[in-house]
């Protein structure tokens, strides 16, 4: 188990800390299965492949903890406030998601409690409401013109269903009214029943 | 513009060409951007009939077309710098893989990192210049890499396809053609996606390799065939660290695409009712679809971000390397697999979460996601499989946590190790 940190489910720099000592803690449970493998077996190479699966694990939680680390110190590089104010709330909904999708790995390693998690799922569901009037501004800022996005639905003037409709009238089975196939094999079916 | 859509960017609170700046890299970026992909755009010989109408064969054609327009107008334009041939190349075909995508992005990599400079005269600039059209071999049937050179000692080697397991992987350049005795090759035929790339199988029976075609930036290989490993086995996988360092930046691109379609979409489609009597509301009001997209866009940016710091990474390093400084190679190499294998993965579940977020709709090839999935999911599997890329990165992990048991203190983005002897092992309550 380890210390509890004393979490700010409002603060990046307080919920990198948290992902750090999950990774910490994942990294040195696959070390001490690995060990106790190794204890058992006479091959290097048996006692990794039967600690795999925690091996993985570790890395993952290393890579999520570098993930919210660096998305955290990229808000601090933005001089606008606006959009200093929608990262963090970007980045905050990264991280908390993520906690609320691994809370097993935080509960078991004893750095939130149960009540922390409730909190955490709670404020996800906020930080949706919160984000939800900058959703489509968000999007644009990705800035992929239309040619590149190759979408109907992800038009950038919203015109979806008419330009659905034109779409559809090119494929190649709208060419004739009627397919031949029907020439060919329906009607002759039809004419033998 | 749909009034939905009109209102949606109204109520903004922060202004999206300053964020578009800053994933560009800054305002002059974003201009030049802009600026090159308008050279693509108002450009006719570009433009051709909507590729999901079109067979497999003249999609391939169709991309052949445009990548050998593109190269010339390239010339013509000056356009010389990476960043901005990406920006070129991806807007020439749309986001898709190109037929030159490796000759670009693997082939003249590796003639630059792991060549001799003698080599390099000989093969990089015809590489440059289009004489040579590189690709690579790198899967063995039935095993996962290119093994068993025979040696001669006459200056040579021969390749017997004989699948054995070798025990390690060196460069080497051949030549690659129909009219070569002992080389048979063709196309593997239709995949998931990809259609506009040729992924081909290559047989070679008794091939020979001069030794001179060796890559020897770093492995040496002598006369009587003997192999003088590098300093550090890393150094061979060179170019796959760069290439992994850009998967995690298309990880981003990939997701954002989708991110973009299934928010807009969502902005613009209503259904059903949440008061009685009231209009039907965007479905982009529904708390379980933002729900759905909300975390996928914040992760989109996290992954834009974390991109960009592993591409600045991986040439600070290489800077380094190139002076002989391998001391952040192994870290590099662990964290390129690691964050390759982790965005792609989510990328991948994020790209499909997308895709039915749109409903049937989303389903249509006209909705444009199933062509970023098929397009994008091969990283999963590509350029080191990911569950493979997770444990290489184990191996780095298990090696500093080795080194802090045993007292020694760790640098980098494992440093937070340093503290597990320090912290405090607290009883809880059962």
């Amino acid at each position: 188990a380890a210390r509890t940190v004393t979490m700010r489910i409002n603060d990046p720099t307080s919920l990198v800390e948290a992902y750090k000592s999950r990774a910490a803690r994942l990294v040195e449970s696959a070390a001490k299965n690995l060990q106790a493998e190794l204890n058992h077996r006479k091959s290097k190479e048996d006692a990794w492949n039967r600690t795999s699966v925690d091996l993985v694990r570790a890395s993952e939680a290393h890579c999520h903890y570098v993930i919210v680390k660096l998305f955290t110190d990229k808000l601090a590089e933005v001089s606008d406030a606006a959009v200093r104010a929608v990262l963090t709330d970007l980045c905050l909904l990264y991280a908390l998601f993520g906690i609320s999708r691994n809370a097993g790995d935080f509960l078991q390693a004893g750095i939130l409690t149960g009540a922390q998690i409730t909190q955490v799922n709670q404020h996800v569901k906020e930080l949706l409401a919160v984000i939800r009037p900058n959703a489509v501004a968000l999007v644009d800022s990705f800035d992929f013109h239309d040619v590149h996005l190759g979408s109907v639905l992800g038009r950038y003037d919203g015109n979806v269903y008419e330009n659905m409709f034109e779409w559809a009238k090119k494929s190649p089975l709208n060419k004739t009214q009627v397919h031949e196939s029907f020439h060919k094999h329906l009607k002759p079916m039809q004419a033998k029943l | 513009v749909n009034a939905d859509l009109r209102r949606e960017r109204a109520a903004a609170t922060f202004q999206p060409q300053l964020l578009t700046h800053i994933l560009d890299g800054g305002p002059e970026r974003t201009r030049r951007r802009k600026e090159i992909e308008a050279l693509v755009l108002n450009d006719p010989d570009f433009q051709h009939e909507d590729l999901n109408f079109l067979s497999r064969s003249q999609r391939y054609e169709q991309a052949i077309r445009k990548s050998s327009l593109m190269v010339m107008k390239l010339r013509e334009y000056g356009i010389a710098d990476p960043e901005e041939i990406y920006w070129f190349k991806s807007f020439v075909h749309r986001g898709r893989p190109e037929p030159l995508d490796l000759h670009l992005g693997m082939f003249l990599p590796t003639l630059l990192t792991q060549a001799t400079p003698e080599q390099q005269d000989r093969f990089f600039m015809p590489a440059w210049n289009l004489e040579i059209i590189g690709t690579y071999a790198q899967t063995e049937m039935g095993h996962g890499t290119v093994h068993s050179i025979n040696a001669l000692s006459k200056n040579g080697f021969v390749y017997r396809g004989v699948p054995c397991l070798g025990r390690t992987v060196s460069y080497f350049l051949m030549q690659v053609a129909l009219s070569v005795a002992g080389i048979t090759v063709g196309d593997i035929g239709p995949k998931f996606g990809f259609d506009e790339m040729d992924n081909g199988y290559l047989k070679m029976d008794n091939f020979r390799i001069p030794r001179e075609n060796m890559l020897m930036k770093y492995a040496q290989v002598e006369p009587d065939g003997t192999y003088v490993k590098p300093v550090s086995d890393k150094l061979t996988y060179g170019t796959m660290v760069f290439i992994r360092s850009l998967i995690v930046g298309d990880s981003a691109r990939s997701l954002s695409r989708a991110c973009t379609i299934a928010i807009r979409y969502s902005a613009v489609r209503h259904q059903s009712e949440l008061k009685p009597g009231e209009q039907e509301p965007q479905i982009l009001d529904y708390q379980t679809q933002q729900y759905k997209l909300f975390p996928l866009l914040a992760t989109a940016y996290a992954f834009h971000f974390v991109g960009a710091y592993i591409k600045d990474t991986y040439h600070r390093i290489s800077g380094d390397i190139s002076k002989g400084d391998l001391s952040e190679l192994p870290e590099l190499h662990a964290l390129t697999a690691g964050l390759k294998a982790f965005t792609s993965w989510t990328a991948n579940a994020g790209i499909e979460e997308c895709r039915m977020a749109c409903g049937g709709h989303g389903y249509s090839r006209c909705s444009g996601i199933p062509d970023i999935y098929v397009t994008f999911t091969p990283s999963c599997t590509y350029e080191g499989e990911n569950t493979v890329m997770m444990l290489q990165t184990a191996r780095f992990l298990m090696k500093s946590y080795t080194q802090v048991t045993s007292g020694q203190q760790v640098t980098g983005m494992v440093s937070y190790l340093n503290d597990l002897s320090r912290q405090r092992i607290q009883p809880q309550h059962v």
